[in-house]
């Protein structure tokens, strides 16, 4: 059956951390959101892949809104020590745009639309994170507008209102 | 207010793929998954972080059912020059184990504690991927079932059915 596509979110208002080089070994991501926990920062998405040079060192990414932006990079400077990552990259010019449906694992077709959608306007996607329910891309927060008319274009959602979504 | 843990889901039904240097420009992403979608395979999830290094590239992951593996391999295999990647990489021996519950972007305590669950016990997450109501980690498939201990014990979920979730 068709999947149900609910509606087209996004948010410019969150910033990106990644902590670079972070050793791939049981306990440094938990040293990490313990960190930011501790500073009781607000996190959206986390987003680490696998690790796959010989460095065995990965990257971890998460949002958080712009204003908690410096207290996260001071909580994190304070254990880079402890955890032995390389460095920390900020960036607060970032906008977040979501598909939000039912159903998409088994319609791989609508990732593909949607990344089509972006790439079709020369639009970068910085970060991709999925799920069943919902596709969420990190875009320069000038690309933004443009992205999100990309995609209710792409799934003929124009003059829908935007869905208030959880999650 | 507290957040809601609905529950532990766990899948042990799932390879992962990760395209390996993939240029960091528009529309690259569409064409893996086109590819993808065009051999009819089911997604789940897809991670992809930034590119940090020079090299202007970077890996996309994703993970779909270990009986359409050599399917997907074989799909992008045929894209390679065209999409210019590096390589692929195929891991047929993961475990997903996922958070489920709602309200856990303002408690970032409860992903902190997840992490925290499995590095105490050793176990290395390889992948990491998180919304709002969905906390999702990858490991190596013979640790799947401490892990999933791991985090009922955390959360005290202990004789809890394991929830039925979709997303
Ligand atoms: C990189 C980080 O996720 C590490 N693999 C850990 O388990 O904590
Ligand atoms: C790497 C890939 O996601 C690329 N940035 C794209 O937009 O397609």
């Amino acid at each position: 059956e068709q999947p149900i596509i609910a509606g087209v979110a996004h948010d410019r208002s969150e910033a990106k951390i990644t902590v670079v080089g972070v050793p791939d070994t049981p306990g440094t991501a938990a040293q990490i959101f313990e960190a930011v926990a501790e500073a009781e920062i607000n996190i959206d998405m986390i987003v680490q892949n696998v690790s796959v040079a010989a460095s065995g060192r990965t990257d971890v990414s998460f949002t958080l809104p712009k204003a908690e932006g410096q207290t996260a990079v001071a909580a994190l400077d304070r254990v880079k020590a402890a955890i032995g990552f390389e460095r920390l990259e900020y960036d607060d010019q970032i906008g977040k745009v979501s598909l939000i449906g039912v159903g998409m694992r088994s319609h791989p077709g609508v990732s593909a639309k949607f990344f089509k959608a972006l790439g079709e306007r020369k639009i970068n996607m910085e970060m991709i994170s999925t799920s069943e329910i919902r596709i969420s891309v990190v875009t320069r927060a000038d690309e933004l507008d443009d992205a999100v008319r990309a995609v209710h274009s792409a799934f003929e959602l124009d003059g829908e209102a935007e869905a208030t979504v959880y999650g």
